[in-house]
Order: structure tokens, then sequence, then C-alpha cells
């Protein structure tokens, strides 16, 4: 999965 | 991770402590909106849904299960537990779960990144993030008698909104990190919706009363 369409946040 | 992240999860964190805390200790649940602790439950798992396709961090995994735990947990209480759902006032907690959730879904089908089942989801949630304290705050202004520990929890849940904004007006100057446009709107207006209950609880800690919103 592409690194910026992480969502890293809750 | 910056300051205000960390600080706007252990906020939101606290939050739910404190909730369970007061439903298992006093075995009450009075002033409680089961309303909106089902929309969490549901946030939670529309959202979350991304433990099982990507790994982010042991803190982010931890967390995710932490939030999904609690929040069923408390429907549960609510609903299940012997002692704990004679206290709920159904009478006075009224609002509508559709009124919120078809909404929010019409418009996660309209406005969103991108068309893929997880994505919308994930859309659906932070919308109905955005609106699923309301419930919650119409029964504090229906029961006027508010409790210390629900008057917390609605503080603490409201801080970590506010310190979301900040955390991405931080990461947008130090890393150039872009939340995307929807976050920003649902989350404005998710903290806008405490301004009101932020005001009313500074009035009464800075007057040393205790907390009543105007009917």
């Amino acid at each position: 999965i592409d690194q910026k369409d992480q969502k890293d946040e809750l | 991770m910056n300051i205000f992240r960390l600080a706007g999860d252990m906020t939101h964190l606290a939050s739910v402590l404190v909730l369970l805390l007061k439903i298992h200790t006093i075995k009450s649940c009075a002033g409680v909106s089961l309303k909106t602790q089902e929309l969490y439950a549901l946030v939670f798992a529309t959202r979350y849904l991304d433990i099982f396709t990507d790994f982010i961090s042991v803190y982010n995994t931890v967390m995710k299960l932490i939030f999904l735990g609690s929040s069923f947990s408390i429907v549960w209480y609510i609903r299940r537990h012997k002692i704990v759902r004679r206290s709920y006032d159904k009478e006075q907690d009224t609002f509508r779960h559709y009124f919120l959730v078809l909404p929010c879904l019409l418009l996660a089908l309209l406005i969103h990144e991108k068309f893929t089942v997880k994505e919308l989801l994930w859309t659906f949630s932070i919308y109905l993030e955005a609106v699923a304290i309301l419930p919650q705050l119409v029964l504090l202004q229906r029961t006027r008698n508010i409790d210390n520990l629900t008057g917390q929890y609605v503080f603490l849940l409201g801080a970590y909104r506010s310190l979301y904004i900040l955390n991405w007006i931080y990461r947008y100057f130090t890393e150039r990190h872009f939340v995307h446009w929807i976050t920003w709107i649902a989350g404005l207006v998710q903290t806008l919706l405490y301004a009101d209950f932020f005001y009313y609880y500074f009035e009464s800690w800075k007057n040393n009363v205790k907390l009543q919103l105007p009917a």
C-alpha cells in the first residue's frame, strides 16, 4: 500500500 | 508523533477510561447516552477495518484495539449488565440513530476520496464521529444534573478533538503532511459542537459551582 494512503491517525 | 497528537490520543483514552471506571465502579450509567456509545462503536468498527490489512505501528494497533474493546464493553454494560442497565434512562435518551447514520452514509457515498468499500466505510466513520456526540449533548441538556464523571468524560472528548486540530496544523508545517479536506471539515465541525459545552464547563469551574447547562 502507498505510504501516503496509510491512515496513521486514530 | 508530535506532542499534540500524543496528548490528543491520551485525552481520548482518558475519556473512555473515565466512563468505564464510572460504569464499572459505581455500577451506574446515569447521564450516559447509549445512542452516542453505540454510534462510537459503529465509528470504530467501520474505521479500524485496516487492522486486518495494514500495519502502521504497535502503538497504532494497540490503541485501535483499546478503542474497539472499550466502546463495545460500554455498550454491553448499558444494555446487558444486570445492575448497570437499571440506571439507564431510556425515556431521556431519545435521539434516533438513523437520523445521524443515514445522512453520514449518504454523504460518504457522495463525497469520498476513492470508491472502495474500505475507503467508503472509513469516510463514513469520519462523518459519523463528527456528530456521534450529539445524543450525549442533548441528554446532558435534558438531565440538568450532570455528575462530575460524565462532565469530565465530555470535556476530555472535546479536548481530544481540539488537540487533533492542533496536531494537523503542526503536521502541516513540520512534515508537510496534508490531512484530506474531508477530515479537516469533519474535524472542525466535531470540535465546534463542543464549544457551547466548553463555555459552561469553564464557567462552572471558574465560579466553582456544579456544571449545569441552560435548558
